[in-house]
C-alpha cells in the first residue's frame, strides 16, 4: 500500500492512498483503501492515510476516528493518531501518515516497520523504515 | 498562515531489520524522491489534492511497492487494484476497486470524484469508466511480476494471506482459510 497526506499554507488538506491489496488474497476481496474513514479520510482538520491488515483498519474506522478524536475531543493529531494505533487496533496491524491543517505531522505505526517520508515547511524532514532510524 | 507539510508513505509490515541493502535503499531512494517530489509541487503553489494524486502516481508507479506496478497478486495469480482519494475542506471523495487494467487507480478515483455523483466505483464499471474517459490501461500483465509471482507461491506454500512485506512462516493455518500474517 502507498499512500500520501498532504497540507498548503492556507490549511487545505487532502489524502490520497492506493495498494494492490494482499498476496493470496482471495479474488474480489476489498480492502480498507478505498473505503473511506478506513484507510482514507480528510476534513478541515486532517487528513490520514492508513497502511496495515485492511480488515483491522476497516473494522477500527481508523482515519475516521483520528479526526473525530480531534473534532470532538480536542486531541492533538499526534495525540489522535498514537491513540487510533495504540488502541483501535491490534499490534502488528496498522500504520498510517497524517497532517493538521497547522501543518503538524505524524507517522505512528504499530508494525515493525513502515516505509515512510514526510517534510514540513519549518525545515523538518524524515525518511525511516523502522523506529528510531 | 500556517506552514505547508507533507507525509507519505509505502506500505507497513514486519519489515525485517536486516532487511539486504539491495532491496531497502531503492525503496529509501524512492520515498526521498516522492517527497522531494511533493515538496516542489507545494512550494510552487499546487493545491494539496494535485500534490497528493501526484505523489501516489508516482509510488505506484515504482514496482517496490504495493500499489500500481508493483502490485501484489490474488489467489488466482491476477491483480485487483483499488485506491481513494479525498479533499478535505470540501470532504468530496473517490475510490475504485477491482481494478486489472488501470495503470494509474489514484487518478481514477479522482476522476470518479469529479465527474460522477458518485463515490465508489468497482470492478468491470470502473474498468468501463476508466476507458470512457481515456484513462491510460495497459494489459493486465504489465503488472504481474517475477518479484510478485514468487511471492505469491510462497505465500500459496504456506496457505497464508500476506501482508506486506511480511514473510511468510510455516504456521498452522486458520480455520477461516483466508487468514492473515503481520
Amino acid at each position: 500500500t502507498v499512500g500520501c497526506v498532504a497540507v498548503d499554507s492556507a490549511g487545505n488538506l487532502a489524502s490520497a492512498t492506493s495498494t494492490g491489496g494482499y498476496v493470496n488474497k482471495m479474488v474480489g476481496r476489498i480492502g480498507d483503501t478505498p473505503v473511506i474513514g478506513a484507510g482514507t479520510y480528510a476534513n478541515h482538520l486532517c487528513a490520514i492515510s492508513a497502511t496495515g491488515k485492511g480488515e483491522d483498519i476497516i473494522r477500527g474506522t481508523v482515519a475516521r476516528d483520528v479526526a473525530a478524536l480531534m473534532e470532538y475531543k480536542g486531541l492533538s493529531l499526534t495525540e489522535a493518531a498514537a491513540y487510533v494505533v495504540d488502541q483501535s487496533v491490534p499490534r502488528g496491524s496498522c500504520g498510517l501518515v497524517a497532517v493538521s491543517a497547522n501543518g503538524e505531522v505524524t507517522m505512528p505505526f504499530n508494525t515493525t516497520g513502515m516505509f515512510r517520508a514526510c517534510a514540513s515547511e519549518d525545515g523538518y524532514s524524515e525518511i525511516a523504515i523502522w523506529p528510531n532510524n | 498562515m500556517v506552514g505547508w507539510a507533507i507525509a507519505l508513505h509505502g506500505g507497513a509490515g514486519d519489515i525485517p531489520i536486516d532487511l539486504p541493502d539491495e532491496r531497502r535503499i531503492p525503496r529509501e531512494s524512492a520515498l526521498r524522491h516522492c517527497l522531494d517530489l511533493g515538496i516542489s509541487a507545494l512550494k510552487s503553489g499546487k493545491p494539496p489534492l494535485d500534490v497528493a494524486e501526484l505523489v501516489v502516481r508516482e509510488l505506484e508507479n515504482h514496482p517496490d511497492f504495493n500499489a500500481g506496478k508493483g502490485s501484489v497478486l490474488t489467489a488466482q495469480g491476477t491483480v485487483e487494484m483499488e485506491a481513494s482519494i479525498m479533499d478535505g475542506k470540501t470532504k468530496r471523495c473517490g475510490a475504485v476497486s477491482g481494478l486489472t487494467t488501470v495503470v494509474n487507480p489514484i487518478s481514477l478515483a479522482r476522476l470518479v470524484m469529479e465527474k460522477t455523483p458518485h463515490i465508489y466505483l468497482a470492478f468491470d464499471a470502473a474498468e468501463a469508466f476508466a476507458r470512457a474517459h481515456g484513462v491510460e490501461t495497459v494489459d493486465s500483465s504489465h503488472f504481474i511480476t517475477p518479484e510478485n509471482i514468487a511471492r505469491l507461491k510462497q505465500a500459496k506454500e504456506f496457505n497464508r494471506v500476506q501482508l506486506d512485506y511480511t514473510v511468510p512462516s510455516p504456521k498452522v493455518p486458520d480455520n477461516c482459510g483466508d487468514s492473515q500474517i503481520g
